[in-house]
């Protein structure tokens, strides 16, 4: 199954 | 001072349609080039950012930058006393206005209603969003096909997987009930009326929520096109793009990964 990933670790805060 | 109008209430209420669903409140950060807002949703899956740039104005000044807390529920109950032929004007002090005064006037000027919409102190992370032009896939639709697409997909199941190969792009889903698949190829000539044009540089497989994909159809009304880019491993970029280079709402979807 597949898991929901989150854009946090995409994004960095500028 | 800030001051902005725009001919016509629609573009404005299009927009806020477009992402009133995906956050509750948001900082509209003005500047000489325009008007911008970036906010991810509660589980940190999407991120909407949205641009209205000042040619997108009748009238636009914006003497120094300065930031608006908007709840989006609020501005949204607001605007919906603008008709759609209405010109909204928005005005605040650039010195820590804690309102913003929206103005609406009808075609003939004869019909003119004020509101003021209280600001609020939203402490907010500005995210640095990867100017990646670079992408395995772009795919660009009409908007009514997206719409399509995506609220049929999404009835069946959450779990929806994007398949891009040369000229060939296949939606597929699976749920509870059972699954299903759509293949939409590249249309052939430039002519065509609507066109899907399909560009791969390698191909290209995710999966993602369907339930971020419909609620993205809240923007179909903001433009005949969308496009969506892809690269594997990485969030979805989808994006609406006002007429004339007005401005945009993009959004930005995390992928479901295997665990």
């Amino acid at each position: 199954p597949k898991q929901q990933s989150t854009l946090l670790s995409f994004f960095s805060p500028k | 001072m800030f001051e902005a109008k725009l001919t016509e209430s629609t573009t404005i209420k299009r927009v806020l349609d477009a992402i009133k669903d995906l956050i509750q409140q948001a900082n509209f950060d003005c500047s000489a080039d325009g008007l911008s807002l970036q906010a991810m949703d509660t589980p940190h899956v999407c991120l909407t950012t949205m641009t209205l740039r000042s040619q997108a104005f009748e009238v636009y000044r914006c003497d120094r930058p300065l930031s608006m807390g908007i709840n989006l529920s609020s501005i949204s109950k607001i605007l919906k006393c603008a008709a759609s032929k209405d010109s909204v004007k928005i005005v605040a002090d650039d010195e820590g206005a804690d309102c913003a005064e929206f103005i609406f006037e009808n075609e003939s000027a004869d019909r003119i209603a004020h509101f003021e919409l209280k600001l609020m102190d939203i402490d907010s992370e500005h995210l640095s969003i990867p100017e990646d032009s670079d992408y395995q896939a772009i795919i660009s639709m009409p908007s009514a096909e997206y719409r399509r697409i995506f609220s049929d997909l999404s009835i069946i199941g959450d779990t929806i997987t994007i398949e891009i190969n040369k000229n060939t792009a296949c939606f597929s889903v699976e749920g509870d009930i059972g699954n299903g698949s759509l293949n939409l190829a590249q249309t052939d000539s430039a002519d065509e009326k609507n066109p899907v044009t399909i560009n791969v540089k390698e191909p290209v497989k995710m999966t993602f929520p369907g339930k971020y994909l419909n609620t993205f159809t809240k923007a179909v009304p903001i433009s005949e096109f969308v496009t969506l880019c892809l690269t594997d491993g990485n969030p979805l970029a989808i994006e609406f793009s006002l007429p004339d280079e007005a401005g945009f709402v993009r959004y930005f979807l995390a992928p479901k990964i295997d665990q």
